[in-house]
């Protein structure tokens, strides 16, 4: 899996 | 941030607003999970664990800080405030979370977006997220109590959802790139879980509607 997705919501 | 997330947030917020003035005014918890609230507890507290790593907005840290503080708000209304405690159906409230939890915390081990501390921690949260309300679920199915559980607290919760998903649909067609996969499955999971939910808490008041009838 390509590196760690933002996690922008909650 | 697009209107769908915006009020996605927002009907989430009011859910437990709701359920924490329906355990003020009331001063009862009849109907309400304990354990469903303990494990949104656990959901929020190992989610934003980045409170202290990753600043993202100010909107982001006051919700944050909002949703851990009002979940243990609620915990503790049911398990410590002298008259709310006693009204806990603790002998209904049985639902072995373990079953839940364990789960949880392999599947996070084994899929996730990096293998971190911070990392495994969110991902395991979005995957108890999904399955949370269930111990809700069986205690409704259990007492048929729609007394406390008010028409707005499940609306709330259900729209929450819903408009999640449009969100998503929403940035998946604006924003290049834009993909989540553990979020989207445990999402649709966790809506599916909330359309039983919903469906039970109709049944559940037409049965009550139809018990107060005067006959």
């Amino acid at each position: 899996v390509r590196g760690v997705a933002k996690h922008d919501e909650l | 941030m697009n209107i769908f997330r915006f009020a996605g947030d927002m009907t989430h917020l009011c859910s437990i607003v709701v359920l924490l003035l329906k355990i003020e005014a009331t001063k009862s918890c009849a109907g309400v999970s304990l354990r469903t609230q303990e494990l949104y507890a656990v959901v929020f507290v190992s989610r934003y664990l980045d409170l202290f790593f990753t600043f993202i907005s100010v909107y982001n840290t006051v919700m944050k800080v909002f949703f851990i503080t009002s979940s243990f708000c609620i915990i503790w209304y049911m398990r410590h405030h002298r008259i709310v405690s006693q009204t806990y159906d603790r002998e209904q409230d049985t639902f072995r979370v373990a079953f839940l939890v364990v789960p949880c915390i392999f599947l996070a081990l084994l899929v996730n977006h990096e293998f971190s501390m911070v990392e495994v921690l969110w991902t395991f949260s979005i995957y108890l997220e999904s399955v949370a309300i269930l111990p809700q679920l069986i205690l409704l199915q259990r007492t048929f109590n729609v007394d406390t559980l008010t028409s707005n607290y499940v609306f709330l919760l259900g729209a929450y959802r819903a408009l999640y998903i449009l969100n998503w649909l929403y940035r998946y067609f604006t924003e290049p790139g834009y993909s989540q996969w553990i979020v989207w499955s445990s999402g649709t999971l966790q809506t599916a879980i909330y359309c039983d939910f919903f469906y039970y808490y109709v049944v559940s008041w037409r049965k009550n509607e139809r018990l107060s009838l005067p006959s």
